[in-house]
């Protein structure tokens, strides 16, 4: 199959690809797309090549074909329904996100378990809905995708009810590893990654 | 130097570690890094290569030896400072996420524009400050880190109020691409890329 690290780097050349679609570029080459994605030619080639894409020599890809091919590649022919649970700060952040839409995904439901906010309606027409009625939740909202936003206490029990309830992908912002059978897809948010990628080069590039 | 494909996955390797110091783990061969941080031995070995660790054949890393090592190289040796710029859902939620200290950064100022929110004290004896003051606010605070969390359409600006007060890593959450002197660092969080991962694992594991 695609290995797994070429499967991430598959969205990033989708955004820049579309974003080269907005200034109405026809054809691009690996270099190009690499700039983009900050990573160099020959790895975009490669990554491509998995998905039997190789470009037109001396010229490189068409922008349009390949934006296409890539969401299909992501599964992203269909809006795929997510469920937040653990509508506190970083939930309510990212339920009010309105950027999702374009990239594939909607939340339908948000699941906390504070009696304060459970039957609290928000944006989008929904209403925040008991952990208790998660496994319902899932099947009357069709939802694919789960978001963690709960404490690292709770993200294991959390997690486990979230795949017994039938879904098979998650993104867990908990700062607590899941231990999920393996058919599960879990993807681990790390901010502090990303902050630690720019101290690198601070120190790299300044000597800071 | 080395290669940005590797700079992004140690922060990645240092959690794994860390995980397993806590696990009170001494030896790690590059089969269980790469296990833990989903990608293969090989790729592990030729990353860790490039910061001169090279392990014991047959054996594998000291962990303890390859945190130090890691962070350092990370420059993880001192907190670093971090302002906010945007305290909207998504600012705020990172302004209280309490688990930036243990990964090496600190909050230590946030800006915004409204004037609502100016001269708010919030958490961590922060005070909200105008945006006006940032590069004063920059030296005040010894501020080497910057997160936008504003709208997309003023982020550029924002960027360059940024980088003109001294500041050359941004961690950017606006969904809009920085255009800055080649000197700084931008990362560009992007949960929806996260999201069209676990879309792809969708399809390709369950033709979903
Ligand atoms: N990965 C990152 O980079 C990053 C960044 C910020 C926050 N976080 C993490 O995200 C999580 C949420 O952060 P926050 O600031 O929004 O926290 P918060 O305390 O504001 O929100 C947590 C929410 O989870 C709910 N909750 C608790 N137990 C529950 C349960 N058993 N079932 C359902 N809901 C439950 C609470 O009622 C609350 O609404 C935390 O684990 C935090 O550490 C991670
Ligand atoms: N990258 C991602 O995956 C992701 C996820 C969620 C949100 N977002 C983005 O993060 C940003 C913040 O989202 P949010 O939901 O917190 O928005 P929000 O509207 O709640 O907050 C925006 C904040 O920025 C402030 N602001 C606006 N103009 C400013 C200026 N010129 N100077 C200083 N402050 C200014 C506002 O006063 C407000 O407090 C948006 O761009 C959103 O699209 C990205």
């Amino acid at each position: 199959g695609v290995p797994p690290l070429t499967i991430q780097r598959l969205p990033l050349y989708l955004r820049c690809l579309i974003q080269l679609q907005s200034q109405r570029v026809d054809v691009v080459n690996s270099q190009r797309i690499a700039e983009l994605a900050g990573t160099n030619a020959a790895q975009v080639r490669k990554d491509l090549s998995y998905l039997g894409e190789f470009g037109v020599r001396g010229l490189g890809y068409e922008v349009d074909s390949l934006v296409v091919h890539l969401a299909r590649w992501l599964g992203l022919q269909h809006t795929r329904n997510i469920a937040i649970i653990g509508y506190g700060r970083l939930g309510a952040a990212l339920q009010g996100y309105g950027g999702l839409q374009d990239r594939g995904f909607l939340v339908t439901a948000v699941f906390d378990n504070d009696a304060e906010k459970v039957g609290m309606p928000i944006s989008g027409g929904i209403v925040v809905e008991s952990m208790d009625r998660f496994a319902e939740g899932v099947k009357e909202n069709n939802i694919e995708l789960a978001i963690i936003t709960v404490p690292a206490s709770v993200a294991q029990g959390i997690a486990e009810t979230v795949v017994a309830g039938g879904v098979k992908a998650i993104l867990n912002f908990a700062p607590q590893r899941l231990e999920l059978p393996s058919d599960v897809t879990v993807r681990q948010a790390d901010l502090a990654a990303e902050l630690q990628i720019l101290s690198y080069h601070l120190r790299e590039d300044f000597g800071l």
